[in-house]
């Protein structure tokens, strides 16, 4: 594992980490969308579906189950949770799962290395997690303040995928490897969706003012 | 080798 990889992977351990965080010490999930959540819990569970049969590492299986646990436990606070879920903007929250769900999976039906179960069902986690940070982009331009936990949620998030594309490069020169499309430019697709958001937060944090992306 | 990529990657 290289330095970018395992950089990308803490990114994104602490992504999940500060969310729990803002919804278990504060009680509160306000500007944080449930749809994306639901969407990067079918991300896991479509992805991880070897995690028993095929073992890679400690590390790997570890952070598979961090990763699984954390997306279902943050769905479930949103959901059903007594006192979290009132927090929960759902009228602002009106993006349709179906929309990403149903193209991404008709498109890993054609376009995969395998047509096999197991290989169409990655295939389908890796494209929808492309697009699975949609609604919360969505949801953070109808939010009028964006509060700084769930700034630092997205930015974290999309350093988590800068940091995996530079992991790329390197595999890419150090690893006797085939040219990976299906990776690679879901990755690309993945991490052009945040340039909008850097742009502002940066921005924000230059100016030291509130995070506010533009109507 | 295995044709599908990355798969030691979460």
């Amino acid at each position: 594992m290289n330095i970018f990889r395992l950089a990308g992977d803490m990114t994104h351990l602490a992504s999940v980490l500060v969310l729990l965080l803002k919804i278990h010490t504060i009680k509160s999930c306000a500007g944080v969308s449930l749809k994306t959540q639901e969407l990067y819990a079918l991300v896991f569970a479509t992805r991880y579906l070897d995690i028993f049969t095929h073992f890679i590492s400690i590390y790997n299986t570890l952070m598979k189950l961090i990763f699984l646990g954390s997306s279902f436990s943050i769905v479930w606070y949103m959901r059903r949770h007594k006192i979290v879920r009132r927090s929960y903007d759902k009228e602002q929250d009106t993006f349709r799962h179906l929309f990403l769900i149903l193209p991404c999976f008709l498109l890993a039906l054609v376009i995969n290395e395998r047509f096999t179960f197991k290989e169409v069902m990655w295939t389908f986690s890796l494209y929808l997690e492309a697009v699975a940070i949609l609604p919360q982009l969505v949801l953070l331009q109808r939010t009028r303040n964006i509060d700084n936990l769930t700034g630092q949620y997205v930015f974290l998030l999309g350093g988590y995928r800068a940091l995996y594309i530079l992991n790329w490069i390197y595999r890419y020169f150090t690893e006797q490897h085939f040219v990976h499309w299906i990776t690679w430019i879901s990755g690309l697709v993945q991490t052009l969706l945040y340039a909008d958001f850097f742009y502002y937060y940066f921005h924000s944090w230059k100016n030291n003012e509130k995070l506010q992306l533009p109507a | 080798t295995e044709p599908s990529a990355f798969k030691d990657e979460l």
